[in-house]
């Protein structure tokens, strides 16, 4: 069972990564595989990135971060970052704004 | 701080809530307003609330999915998310309505996520700052219920302080008059025009005192008539750039109106044919007279056939023509448009063509109408989605056992059809999409993988009800809508160009008219 309950913290952990931009976005299509350095080299950007003592392992530390309510924004060079061609005016189904 | 995407090129701002009917909404606008305050007293901002969709920054409360394709999780972990400036969602701030927002003064954590402290961290996004790992910064991306009080840390106050600036003053801080030491002096901050009172011990004193006073006053007087013309300048140049802003806008304008009446052309006439079409009667082979040829797939229509004594049909016009599936097969181009498709081998455009689907492949259905979408599985075998049923060919054979139903693969039962189908280069995995959904198909057990559908936004810039996608012997996949096409970029998980290039100039060979721009050049 710990060994169960460690590989669902680390799905966990990987989607944050993914979900905030501490790993490429695009692993979460292609569920590209990953070194552990790769891995480990995201949590202590993470952690730094929060001011929790940096181990490059899934620790408390990380774990109370992780749950911690935030900003939906990336972290690092976001998808959020505003650019015209990820708009489709007509389409999104959002709210028919036209261009100001 | 980090300064994230563009800024604004102005620096008088427009906010509009759109929940305008929510029940707090006299709270949330308060609390926005308070929190614009904070970052207008920190740079030379200003705002103003108006209701009004064309707002530069659009205040929005949401649940879960609400069409930007960045999902809201419900209570708790993500409160909220904004755009960097720009244009249509540029700017604009997402509240995620899920969670249980204090729009009160108390910063109590029993009454709930602090709106204030959020609004002000989002808005921070909306002027162009990215996230701070500084602690204490409002731009840290977690969430803290620190005091605002109108006060802005350090971090933010110079990040945004890059992006426009501080207040305007009058005039900058001069080198005050050195006074002796002998002498009092009360002085304001040295912004301000400064007060003397002296007492002075000797008449020359007095003179030198004077004659810095006057020199002190001439600089002040030739600041203060810098200052006017700079402002003058400002204003000429503030001026010119809104003419030239409303110009760009009047242009862009014209521009989607342009593609709004040729879209809705395009609907229409397609909307003509499927209507014709299904009214169509059998032809019988003795047929001697004129069928009506109203039958349009586009507004181009190229009339090949002039024997009146056959059935006329009318195909669809090589250069102004949406693409219902597109294919690699066989390592030939295959393009479906209506009953109709278009083959493209190394030598280019087949002769003869377009052709009935039906020539090389007769399992089809009789009363064919359109192929929704087509690609060649890793078995080689040819896969043809129409409506709500699938077709695999081998080669030209229909396999034992097709068609099947959408179902069969996983896929609900209520899907009415599906828009695209490929195989990724980027991991050779076959893909379906229908309107704003996707799915991935396991190869070996030829369903639908766990985990999907998932939304179509992860096609960064393609957009939702796409008409076609497929891979290309140079790897790269293609994406397809109306008359347009994106090449989509794999690495950065968006298309490679914003603006949809026009299909038929690269996949039809077709030259550009007199009057056409290369979309390159443009």
């Amino acid at each position: 069972s710990a060994k169960s309950k460690n590989a669902i913290s680390e799905d966990i952990m990987y989607n944050y990564l993914m979900q905030f931009d501490y790993l490429p976005k695009s692993d979460l299509e292609t569920g590209a595989l990953r070194t552990e350095k790769q891995l480990i080299d995201a949590i202590r950007s993470l952690q730094t990135f929060g001011n929790i003592p940096v181990t490059g392992q899934i620790d408390s530390a990380t774990a109370r971060l992780i749950q911690q309510p935030r900003c939906g924004v990336g972290d690092k060079n976001s998808a959020y970052s505003f650019s015209p061609d990820n708009l489709d005016h007509g389409s999104m189904g959002f709210r028919a704004r036209v261009r100001r | 701080y980090v300064l994230q995407g563009p800024k604004w090129s102005k620096t008088a701002l427009t906010w509009s809530l759109v929940n305008r009917t929510m029940p707090d909404a006299t709270n949330v606008r308060r609390m926005v307003s308070r929190a614009l305050s904070v970052w207008e007293n920190n740079s030379k901002l200003t705002f103003r609330e108006v209701s009004s969709e064309q707002a530069d920054i659009q205040i929005l409360f949401a649940r879960l999915g609400h069409g930007d394709g960045y999902k809201f999780d419900g209570p708790g972990q993500v409160l909220a998310h904004a755009f960097y400036p720009g244009d249509g969602r540029g700017g604009d701030a997402h509240f995620d309505a899920d969670e249980t927002w204090n729009f009160g003064e108390q910063t109590d954590d029993d009454q709930g996520t602090n709106f204030l402290n959020v609004a002000l961290h989002e808005l921070g996004h909306s002027l162009g700052l990215g996230h701070s790992s500084d602690q204490k910064a409002v731009m840290f991306p977690w969430y803290q219920n620190n005091e605002v009080d109108g006060k802005l840390p350090d971090d933010d106050r110079n990040g945004i302080q890059e992006l426009y600036g501080s207040k305007q003053k009058i005039w900058g801080p001069l080198r005050p008059p050195t006074t002796p030491t002998t002498t009092t002096t009360t002085m304001r901050p040295l912004t301000y025009r400064p007060v003397y009172t002296h007492k002075y011990n000797t008449n020359r004193e007095r003179n030198d005192q004077e004659e810095r006073s006057r020199e002190w006053e001439r600089q002040w007087q030739e600041r203060e008539k810098q200052d006017r013309e700079r402002q003058e300048r400002e204003r000429q140049e503030q001026e010119r750039q809104q003419q030239e802003r409303q110009e760009r806008k009047r242009l862009e304008w014209e521009r989607q109106e342009r593609e709004r009446q040729e879209q809705e052309r395009q609907k229409r006439i397609r909307e003509n044919w499927e209507r014709n079409r299904n009214k169509e009667p059998v032809t019988p082979p003795t047929r001697t007279t004129l069928r009506p040829t109203n039958r349009q797939y586009t507004s181009g229509v190229h009339r090949q056939n002039h024997h009146h004594n056959k059935p006329q049909k009318n195909k669809p016009d090589n250069c102004m023509t949406y693409y219902d599936a597109i294919s690699m097969i066989r390592g030939e181009l295959f393009i479906f448009r209506g009953p109709y498709l278009w083959r493209i081998g190394k030598n280019g455009l087949y002769p003869g063509y377009p052709t009935e689907t039906r020539r090389h492949w007769s399992a089809l259905p009789e009363n064919l109408t359109k192929v929704d979408a087509v690609y060649e599985n890793k078995q080689r075998q040819i896969v043809f989605f129409i409506g709500q049923r699938y077709y695999v060919f081998n080669s030209v054979n229909l396999a034992p056992g097709f068609p099947k139903p959408l179902a069969s693969l996983g896929l609900p039962p209520s899907l009415t059809h599906i828009d695209a189908s490929f195989v990724w280069g980027h991991n050779n995995r076959t893909y379906l999409t229908s309107g704003t959904l996707y799915w991935r198909i396991d190869d070996y057990t030829g369903q639908v993988e766990l985990d999907y559908p998932r939304d179509m936004s992860i096609w960064s810039g393609v957009g939702y009800n796409i008409d076609a996608a497929f891979q290309y012997l140079d790897g790269k996949t293609y994406f397809f809508k109306n008359l347009g096409y994106w090449e989509f970029n794999d690495d950065r998980m968006k298309v490679a160009h914003a603006k949809a290039k026009k299909s038929s100039r690269k996949w039809m060979q077709c030259s550009m008219s007199v009057n056409e721009v290369d979309d390159d050049q443009r």
